[in-house]
């Protein structure tokens, strides 16, 4: 089969170890919550 | 490669908060009842663009009931959101707005209102008052107990019952029903009122006083009645059928608020 480069080199990129201390962003939505959740 | 499309809008971006911010203020400002909304999370932010600065921006929000009266000139900034144990009640809203060359503007709104479990506060706090209907007996007789209190000893004008906020009853270790509730100035003065009491209307628009009265009656193990009332002395518009406070759904119509 003929597969893009450019995304397997995507899919690798994911394999790469985070480094300590990464933050993954917070998800878009829902926000934070200012008072409490009921 | 065609460029990618831009990243959605989080709810807490800037833009999402300043769109929350001018939906939040129209809903209270459209509200003649009850008490004023604040917000409490951006559930979900959606803008569709509809040409070169103009996009329409659909929000889900959560918003908590304060305790300050709709009638209230406080501004929202200094309401306080009514605490867990006090029975707190809850806002969901959809809301539809316009962004057209920087300018928000609300276009329609929908917003269902519930309060919170009574199982949920109990858990926490076994004795806490327990929020109860508006139309209970023990709420409607402290309501009327605790005006005609206050115009038998008022100096000022003779206040009339506009609506009851809130009724709340604790059974122990003393049975106390708590009311808020909100009335208006009349044409008498108590002294008049006692006389002829029929003859008291409520003061034209543009002279209105509104206000907002608390009361607690304890029944046992003795009786007493404490009441306190606080007139604001402003203009208000005729209220008309939104009912934020109270838990059912309400619809507000296309408002052109700028902010």
């Amino acid at each position: 089969p003929v597969t893009k480069r450019a995304v397997a080199e995507a899919a690798q990129h994911d394999k790469v170890p985070r480094p300590v201390g990464f933050v993954p962003p917070p998800p878009p939505c829902p926000g934070k919550i200012r008072h409490f959740d009921i | 490669a065609p460029a990618a499309p831009p990243a959605p809008l989080g709810c807490d971006d800037p833009e999402s908060e300043a769109a929350a911010e001018v939906a939040v203020n129209y809903i209270n400002g459209h509200s003649h009842h009850g008490y004023k909304f604040a917000l409490n999370r951006i559930e979900d932010v959606r803008v569709v663009p509809q040409g070169p600065n103009n996009d329409i921006i659909f929000l889900e929000l959560d918003l908590l009931e304060t305790k300050c009266p709709i009638l209230s000139p406080t501004p929202l900034a200094n309401c306080t959101v009514r605490s867990f144990t006090e029975h707190a009640v809850e806002g969901d809203c959809d809301v539809k707005l316009q962004k057209l060359d920087g300018t928000i503007s609300v276009l329609a709104s929908k917003c269902h209102s519930h309060a919170d479990s009574s199982e949920d506060i109990s858990r926490v706090c076994p004795d806490c008052p327990l929020l109860v209907s508006l139309n209970n007996t023990e709420v409607l007789e402290t309501v009327s107990a605790a005006l005609n209190d206050f115009n038998s000893k008022t100096t000022g004008p003779y206040l009339r019952l506009l609506e009851i906020g809130r009724g709340k009853i604790q059974y122990y270790p003393s049975h106390v029903v708590a009311v808020e509730f909100a009335v208006g100035a009349t044409n008498c003065s108590a002294e008049e009122a006692k006389v002829n009491v029929g003859a008291c209307e409520l003061l034209p628009e543009d002279q209105s006083n509104f206000g907002f009265c608390t009361g607690t009656m304890t029944k046992l193990p003795i009786q007493k009645l404490h009441v306190n009332c606080q007139l604001y002395g402003h203009q208000v518009p005729t209220p008309d059928i939104l009912l934020l406070s109270r838990p059912g759904v309400t619809y507000m119509h296309a408002g052109q608020d700028t902010s």
